[in-house]
C-alpha cells in the first residue's frame, strides 16, 4: 500500500510541470524511502532523474515497493483539477491497475477524488556513474532561465564557457549574435541571488537550445539551479527540493 | 557544424 500525502498539491504539480514537456511516459518507483523516477527523451539527449524524499511529504507510507507507470500528459490533466493549496494524497495498492489522487481542501471540507489508469512502460534504466565535473555553478534559476530564453531566440545552440572568474553564454545565429557574461557574486542580503563558481578546469561546451528550454521549466521548483559541467560527460542541471531533487543530464554537441 | 551527442555515448543501459 502506498499513501503519499503532499501538504500542498502545488508541489507535485510543479514537479510534473518541470519535466512533462520533454518526456511523456514515466515509471515512478515508490519505496519505503520515497519516490524516484528516471526517463529519457525520445532523442536520447536529455535524461530526467527525480527523487522525492520522505521529508518532502506531510505523510508517507509505502509497505511494498511499487512501480507506477504514468502518462504525464494524463497525470497533468488530473493535477489541474486540484487547487494549489489542497492537500494531495497519492494512493495505490500493492499491485495497482490505477492510482488514486485525492485532493482535500480542509477549510471548505471539499474532497475531490480522481483515479488514473496506470501503464506498463517498458523503459530501460541508464546507469549514471559518479561523474567527475570540471566546473560547478550555483545561480538563481530565474537568471539562468532568462539567459536561455533570450539567447534561444537567436540560435538552436548555446555555448557555455567558464573560466576562472567568468561565465559566458554565447549564441550565434543567422539574424545576429548575443552573449551574456556573468561573474561570481556573493549577495549577503539576498543569498539566493548569489552566483557561486567552483572551477577546476575551464570548460567550453555547446548545448542544444531546445533542451535548455525544457530544463528551465524546472525553475518553478527552486529559486536556485546547480549546473555541473565537464568536457567528458553530459552536463548536470539540478533543482533541489526540500528533500530530493529534479535533475537533468544533457548530452553536449561536439565538433564533427 | 557541431553534432548532437546522445546519452548512449556516455551512459550504459541496465
Amino acid at each position: 500500500m502506498l499513501e503519499a500525502k503532499f501538504a500542498e498539491a502545488s508541489l507535485f504539480k510543479r514537479i510534473i510541470d518541470g519535466f512533462k514537456d520533454c518526456v511523456s511516459l514515466v515509471n515512478f518507483q515508490c519505496k519505503e524511502d520515497g519516490i524516484i523516477a528516471q526517463a529519457v527523451d525520445d532523442s536520447r539527449v536529455l535524461l530526467v532523474s527525480l527523487e522525492i524524499g520522505v521529508e518532502a511529504f506531510q505523510e508517507y507510507r509505502c509497505d511494498h515497493p511499487v512501480t507506477l507507470g504514468m502518462d504525464l500528459g494524463s497525470l497533468s490533466k488530473i493535477l489541474r483539477c486540484g487547487n494549489n493549496s489542497d492537500t494531495l494524497t497519492l494512493i495505490a495498492d500493492d499491485k495497482p491497475d490505477s492510482i488514486l489522487l485525492l485532493f482535500e481542501d480542509t477549510q471548505r471540507e471539499r474532497i475531490a477524488e480522481y483515479s488514473l489508469k496506470l501503464m506498463d512502460i517498458d523503459a530501460d534504466f541508464l546507469k549514471i556513474e559518479d561523474l567527475q565535473y570540471d566546473t560547478t555553478l550555483m545561480m538563481p534559476s530565474t537568471e539562468f532561465s532568462k539567459v536561455v530564453k533570450d539567447l534561444s531566440q537567436l540560435t538552436d545552440s548555446i555555448n557555455i564557457m567558464v573560466t576562472k572568474e567568468t561565465i559566458k553564454f554565447v549564441a550565434e545565429g543567422e539574424i545576429g549574435t548575443g552573449s551574456v557574461i556573468l561573474k561570481p557574486v556573493m549577495d549577503m542580503e539576498k543569498p539566493a541571488e548569489s552566483i557561486k563558481l567552483e572551477m577546476d578546469q575551464p570548460v567550453d561546451l555547446t548545448f542544444g537550445a531546445k533542451y535548455l528550454l525544457d530544463i528551465v521549466k524546472g525553475s518553478a521548483l527552486s529559486d536556485r539551479i546547480g549546473i555541473r559541467l565537464s568536457s567528458e560527460a553530459p552536463a548536470l542541471f539540478q533543482f533541489d527540493l526540500s528533500s530530493g531533487f529534479l535533475q537533468f543530464f544533457l548530452a553536449p554537441k561536439f565538433n564533427d | 557544424m557541431k553534432r548532437q551527442m546522445t546519452l548512449n555515448n556516455f551512459f550504459t543501459s541496465v
